[in-house]
């Protein structure tokens, strides 16, 4: 049964797409089978993996308030084994649509819930907020992944995220786990980098994982062609890090 | 009377905050008298500029949703014309909170205007989405600036942004002006930067400031210590920036 983890940190710009999108196709290349499902209205996940507004049958928005089933919304990409829900801007109004609603909290969960045996990860990419779209991914994914730009602000708000990422084990999701800390945007000549980086290393401990994402323009750049970076730049840093990181994802599973 | 600048935009990470607290601390060195309201339940306007959580003396929330007058919400900063109202996480909760309450679009706004005459400036740093908290914001203001990463995802997002405000001038602040577009975190060595500002200058002409900043790692480390970027790091590049985007808008005064 397919694993589902969640991809998110409420502090903006910190690599949760690139880290959705090339840690996907990295698994995916693999040939495990995977599902990418955009929870942000920005919709990013899905034109960072070339989908076009205009062509899209369908978005995640039809499933938390359309009642149609997620099996009707997949779409495909460049990688066989990746298939995407993507979002569109509409998303931003469940938050308000959803607030009134009943089982507000559950509704990706459930959606989701048909289609963890069809695949073997499940990767959400989440807003840049805590508010109900991403308590409902946290809800619904098995584990969290926090992507964490090696910057003072990223630091400072992730006593925050843990803090949120409790109350939803307590309150909804005991079996919630932490997948790990990945450090994004990592500079070694800038000494703000290297100063959390070993904050985070010894506070964190085994959370965090040993693959650390480079800053590299080439992965700025491929979301312009609609490619993830293994499909652009094979031989990149960036590429580098987030097959190792696909390595050390799949390290976990019960018989690697 | 103050002018009320709303900075906003719903990508992550694009300079929002940097850009509130050293244009902030630009316009109060040239003896502007200036108050920073922090609408971002994440709170950096008030870490950025020192201000400590076990310090503060009441926030945001407490004009919102608490009912107390702004003027009792005040904090002073090292900058003797400079004052902020501070946020904290618990503003996270506003935005379910406030979708059941009379007049939920104008609250800022309603507690913004008797300040309006004690400030030569009022800025408004939003967080990362287009929900409520955004909402009020852009109804309170008098124009926008809207802070743009070089990047893709960032250019890709401002369409929604700009349908945003056109809607919010349609059905709430028909005065709303937009203040202007501010190229941020520009690396002249990227070609996707470069791409970027072409296109954005091709598209916007006079609606985006001559000044750009560049990518500084001088404004990224800043913020540990509570300081803006003019009391860290004067002789920097970055500060040279927010200094002249200080100057063109104190340009377009009445007065000048
Ligand atoms: N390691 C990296 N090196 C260089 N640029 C990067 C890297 N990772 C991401 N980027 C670029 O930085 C910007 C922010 O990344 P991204 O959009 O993935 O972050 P995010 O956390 O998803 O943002 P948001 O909070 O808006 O959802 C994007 O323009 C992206 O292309
Ligand atoms: N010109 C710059 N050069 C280098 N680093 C910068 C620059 N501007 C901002 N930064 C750093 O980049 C990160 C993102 O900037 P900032 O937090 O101001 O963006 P934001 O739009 O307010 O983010 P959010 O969407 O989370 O509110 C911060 O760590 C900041 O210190
Ligand atoms: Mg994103
Ligand atoms: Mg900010």
């Amino acid at each position: 049964v397919g694993r589902i983890i969640c991809i998110s940190n409420q502090k903006g710009g910190v690599g949760k797409t690139t880290t959705a999108i090339n840690l996907a196709a990295s698994l995916a290349a693999a040939e495990r089978k995977v599902l990418l499902v955009d929870m942000d209205p920005q919709g990013n996940a899905g034109s960072g993996l070339g989908l076009k507004r205009e062509n899209l049958q369908g978005t995640v928005y039809d499933a938390l308030l359309g009642g149609r089933p997620m099996g009707e919304l997949l779409h495909p990409t460049e990688l066989r084994f990746l298939q995407v829900v993507p979002a569109t801007p509409d998303l931003t109004g469940a938050e308000v649509e959803l607030v009134n609603q009943e089982r507000r909290e559950y509704r990706l969960r459930d959606a989701l819930r048909p289609m963890a045996e069809q695949y073997d990860y499940i990767l959400i990419d989440c807003p840049p907020s805590l508010g109900l779209l991403t308590l409902n991914s946290l809800i619904a994914a098995d584990s969290v992944l926090i992507p964490l730009q090696c910057e003072y602000y990223a630091l400072e708000g992730l006593s925050q995220l843990n803090h949120t990422i409790d109350l939803v084990k307590q309150a909804f999701n005991p079996g919630l786990k932490m997948e790990g800390i990945l450090l994004t945007m990592f500079d070694s000549r800038a000494n703000i980098a290297n100063q959390v980086v070993a904050d985070v290393r010894e506070y964190f401990k085994e959370q965090v994982f040993t693959s650390v994402v480079p800053r590299n323009v080439r992965l700025s750049e491929c979301p312009s062609f609609g490619k993830p970076i293994l499909l652009y730049d094979i031989k990149s840093k960036g590429c580098e890090s987030y097959l190792a990181l696909g390595r050390e994802i799949m390290q976990r599973e019960p018989n690697p």
